[in-house]
């Protein structure tokens, strides 16, 4: 099972839909200072049920949607699918060779989930990410400049850490 | 879970020497528990000496001692109880060139078990890229990722 | 001394609207002040458009972009409140080749009113030294300092 | 006026004397990870009268003295002196075409100050600091890691910089 497209839409400054094809092994993201490298990784960590915004560099949940630039008008939708391969079947609930799990918010309005195009409630879609061995694995996004932030937690979180782990 | 949790940090402490170890060509590190009153493991403790120093705590290394440190304990967590796939944005920025290459190499290695997503401005930790794209701003405000060819 | 403050603050934010335009080349950035209900100034805000994009409150900026506004902010208060020297510890860290040389231009400009001491890993950014100092470090855990010469 | 010259002795990793000659203009700082660069800006802050701990990457006031390496034992004094042009004569309090302010530390002892080598108070060593410019101009030190630090503080703290500037 891994990752083999992350698809934005309207997501930061991802106005125009954005498929990026992933390497079951290495890929690398590349490009100048706000290029929109990092909203990839924020578009990833959305799509998998984060809702704190700090984690999520921003202040509203309508900061994660297009809110214009100096020639563009704001979208009122965003949008971030994740389009894994399970062809080993690793999702056991789910019995398609590929699942895509899309998260989408509205203006002023909740974020919905689709599995494979259709509506599902947010705690049966954070059941299924549970059952694959992702989500309970937040500690395998790394957001920029936190990588030594482990090394600096109190001795009782490290122990947090590993209990979550384990 | 008690044991469950004696077994991932033994796990993720055995792990986590070898990196180090490798990553600074020498050296030691391990992981201290710290009991409480009742004799239960009530925190951690990472514990490290430098190839050519001496035991220091963690608030003295330097930021890329401190990054390539953290490395090691990341990737010895991801070795004990693996994700499907892991997202690293600019891990490597701290990092002298000698140590990138130390860094590059570990991701190599770890990518044949697991799926890497890693933002980056270093070309040698691009060097290891099986996919890479590149994502540039237009006046207009818009991304755009654009994939490119691995000379 | 609450005029010394309105001075140096208008002072400020007109040599920070004039660094971030330059670094950014274009965009706009100014000092808000946030009155309490006395109509004193309880206190302010960075407030900037980069170019190409609208407003935006800080946390949204890039590591990058983070960086460089900062830079133009203290850069702003070193131009009002001249100290006798600065040391700046790998501000460049996050810049990508294109804004370093922007950063590296800056400090060249500025070194003509001032001292600057400046710890990096950028060749850029070394270009700009009148003195290079390398530092190593021995298996004897020592640190050891060697001038360079400039080529 | 400008800083000449920076001379470590025992801080940190530089167990053995080192003299730093510094440009009036630009002086760039290069080397390896952990090699020691940082420590010199410490040395620098710690010189003059920095005494919060956080600020000198450092859990007690004898972290500052080397400690020892896997080969040598550890020293039991460390200093730092910074050696000032002052032919303009920017000190007002000191005659001297060139001003040495040394600071010193012995283990499980108080830190002391030298002025051009004599015994100085720390109040008077700061009296001379704030007639030249310095001292209250910390925010002139950036510290690794640190430089966007001013844009996450609070509204309050950004006023108070300024009128500490001021
Ligand atoms: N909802 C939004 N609408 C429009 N622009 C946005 C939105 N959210 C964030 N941005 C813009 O995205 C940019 C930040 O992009 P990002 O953090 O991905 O950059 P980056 O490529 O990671 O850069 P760096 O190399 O500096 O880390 C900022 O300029 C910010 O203003
Ligand atoms: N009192 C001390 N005695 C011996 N070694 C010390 C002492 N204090 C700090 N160190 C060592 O100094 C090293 C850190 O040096 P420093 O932070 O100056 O590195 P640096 O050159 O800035 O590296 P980087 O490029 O990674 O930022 C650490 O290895 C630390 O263990
Ligand atoms: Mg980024
Ligand atoms: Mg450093």
């Amino acid at each position: 099972m891994y990752l083999e497209k992350v698809t934005l839409y309207g997501f930061k400054t991802f106005r125009t839909e954005t498929e990026l094809l992933l390497s079951p092994k290495v890929t690398c993201i590349v490009g100048p200072n706000g290029s929109g490298k990092s909203n990839i990784v924020d578009g990833i960590r959305w799509a998998l049920g984060e809702h704190r915004l700090s984690f999520l560099r921003a202040s509203s949940m309508e900061d994660l949607i297009f809110s214009g630039s100096a020639f563009k008008k704001p979208l009122s939708v965003a949008s971030v699918k994740l389009t894994f391969n399970n062809e080993d079947r690793t999702f056991p609930v789910v019995n398609t060779p590929r699942v895509s799990i899309e998260r989408r918010i509205y203006r002023s309005r909740e974020s919905g989930y689709f599995l494979n195009g259709n509506p599902i409630r947010l705690q049966d879609v954070m059941k299924i990410f549970y059952s694959a061995g992702i989500f309970n694995h937040m500690y395998a996004i790394v957001s920029q400049g936190k990588v030594s932030e482990i090394l600096l937690a109190k001795p009782e979180q490290k122990k947090n850490l590993i209990e979550q782990v384990a | 879970a008690k044991e469950e949790f004696e077994k991932t940090l033994s796990g993720v402490e055995k792990y986590f020497a070898e990196f180090f170890r490798k990553m600074f060509k020498g050296g030691e590190a391990s992981i201290e528990r710290i009991f409480d009153e009742y004799d239960e493991v009530s925190g951690i403790e990472i514990s490290v000496r430098l190839p050519g120093k001496r035991k220091q705590s963690l608030p003295l290394l330097s930021g890329g001692e401190k990054s390539l440190t953290a490395l090691a304990f990341l990737f010895a967590i991801f070795k004990v109880k693996p994700a499907p796939f892991y997202v690293l944005d600019e891990v490597d920025a701290a990092l002298d060139e000698e140590n990138v290459v130390k860094f590059s190499e570990l991701l190599s290695e770890e990518s044949s078990f697991a799926q890497f997503v890693v933002i980056t401005h270093n070309k040698e930790t691009m060097q290891r890229a099986d996919m890479l794209y590149g994502i540039t701003m237009q006046e207009d405000g818009i991304s755009k990722a654009v994939s490119l060819k691995l000379v």
